[in-house]
């Protein structure tokens, strides 16, 4: 990817857009949804959000023109030139402009709207045009995009991340510290090795994260493509190969354990106080680490997995119930080896160990489906 | 006459060629006619710029792949430069 000479960016994460005249080729809610799905794409990836304003300045003008349309750069009718646009600023910059002799349509049977939307509108945001021909910022139209399986390549978001970091962890108190997406380098887990095993794994505000090493995946419901990035470039205080992790949703807490110390993290702010060790929680002495954590957010209660036996700690009373430890394989059959991670997520808890995953039904109290680790990572 | 076909479209493919570098790839517009200097050695420079960035093979001429990718319908923000 590229960005425009001297790097023009919007200094604000909340920008408006209006259309201000609208092609005949297709229907007005149509050029609607096209424009809307386009900042969508950006937005998922960036903590951008978009308003649509339908008269006066809005920061991205977005306009239908043929030849000559006052910017001193004509569009030269059918064909060729399909749209241009201008990096973040005030004015004409952070504007769009497509060609109305183009034939727009919502399928590629002409030059679809959505796509040079979407291209144009990283221009918009700051983008040059990339060398990677399967990205969106590549600058020759590709009529054979899949529009149904569309979404934005690594090197698209690579550049926007480069100019907005990641979205934020959806926290309601601003974006998470700008932070690369760090594309695989040798001696990194890769991302659909079948043999992939994680350290830990944890929900955070409605993302999963899946630890592994000094890395970790970063797994949006929403973007196909998870985020790889540097546990120390959001925790530095934190270790690497951390052993559990789980986030206890109603206090917005992801706690992180490794060895016989624990964690607090709120987004991307280590809290105070910590590590603590883990023995305040209630564990035996014997106890020296713990292999996996899960929070059960309809009970209220976390699951702490030490080797075949597991305990189960009570957040609203903040303290490990009486009668336990007990064996996992009494209470959680099929799940019979030492489990690396776990998470609960739709009602199921995810067990991993290994290159292998089990889905459990807690209500059935039986594994339900067999997968590999990376089955959430778009493998 | 008859027009020599061959030589009007190789004249027409020059000019689609020096307006694709001067839009895209900051070649500064030159009144000398391009034709004469297409094997100098700055268009020659761009050619391969430009074939690099769009993924062609670099050679350094116009050959058919860079006339096709040069006829393919694009954004009009350029490839390099202000």
């Amino acid at each position: 990817f590229t960005t425009f000479p001297g790097l023009p960016k919007w200094r604000k994460t909340h920008l408006t857009y209006r259309i201000v005249n609208y092609t005949l080729d297709l229907p007005r809610e149509a050029v609607d949804s096209a424009f809307e799905k386009a900042l969508k794409a950006w937005e998922e990836v960036t903590p951008l959000t978009f308003s649509k304003i339908s008269e006066g300045e809005a920061d991205i003008m977005i306009f239908f023109a043929v030849r000559d349309h006052g910017d001193f750069i004509p569009f030269d009718g059918p064909g060729n030139v399909l749209g241009h646009a201008y990096a973040p600023g005030p004015g004409i910059n952070g504007d769009a402009h497509f060609d109305d002799d183009e034939q727009w349509t919502k399928d590629t049977s002409g030059t679809n709207l959505f796509l040079v939307a979407a291209h144009e509108l990283g221009h918009s945001l700051g983008l040059y045009h990339s060398a990677d021909p399967t990205a969106l910022m590549y600058p020759v139209y590709n009529p054979r995009t899949d529009l149904t399986r569309f979404h934005l390549a690594q090197d698209d978001v690579n550049g926007i991340q480069s100019l907005y970091g990641p979205p934020p962890m959806s926290s309601p108190d601003g974006p998470a510290a700008p932070t690369e997406s760090v594309p695989p380098e040798p001696g990194t887990p890769a991302t659909c090795d079948p043999a992939l095993s994680f350290d830990a794994i944890s929900s955070l505000r409605g993302e999963i994260l899946f630890f592994k090493d000094r890395h970790f995946w970063r797994k949006s419901l929403r973007t196909p493509e998870p985020g790889f990035y540097l546990i120390s470039s959001f925790w530095p205080s934190l270790p690497s190969g951390l052993d559990a992790a789980y986030e206890e949703t109603s206090k917005d807490i992801v706690f992180t354990f490794k060895g016989n110390q624990f964690w607090a993290i709120r987004g991307t702010e280590v809290q105070a106080g910590y590590p603590k060790g883990i023995h305040t929680l209630g564990f035996p002495p014997s106890v020296r680490k713990i292999d996996a954590a899960l929070f059960d957010k309809e009970k209220e209660k976390t699951y702490f997995f030490v080797e075949d036996k597991y305990w189960r700690f009570d957040e609203k009373i903040q303290s490990m119930e009486p009668d336990f430890p007990k064996k996992i394989a009494d209470d959680f059959p099929g799940v019979d080896s030492k489990v690396d991670a776990a998470f609960e997520a739709f009602g199921f808890y995810y067990f991993f160990s290994g290159s292998s995953q089990l889905e459990f039904d807690p209500n059935a109290k039986k594994v339900t489906h067999v997968l590999k680790t990376n089955s959430w990572l778009n493998c | 006459y008859p027009v020599d076909r061959a030589a009007e479209d190789k004249d027409s493919n020059m000019d689609l060629l020096q307006q694709y570098l001067e839009n895209y790839y900051d070649l500064a517009k030159d009144v000398t006619q391009f034709v004469r200097r297409r094997h100098s050695g700055p268009v020659v420079k761009k050619v391969r710029e430009m074939q690099k960035f769009l993924g062609l093979e670099v050679t350094g001429k116009l050959d058919p792949d860079t006339l096709a990718m040069i006829r393919k319908p694009r954004c009009g923000v350029p490839d390099v430069g202000q």
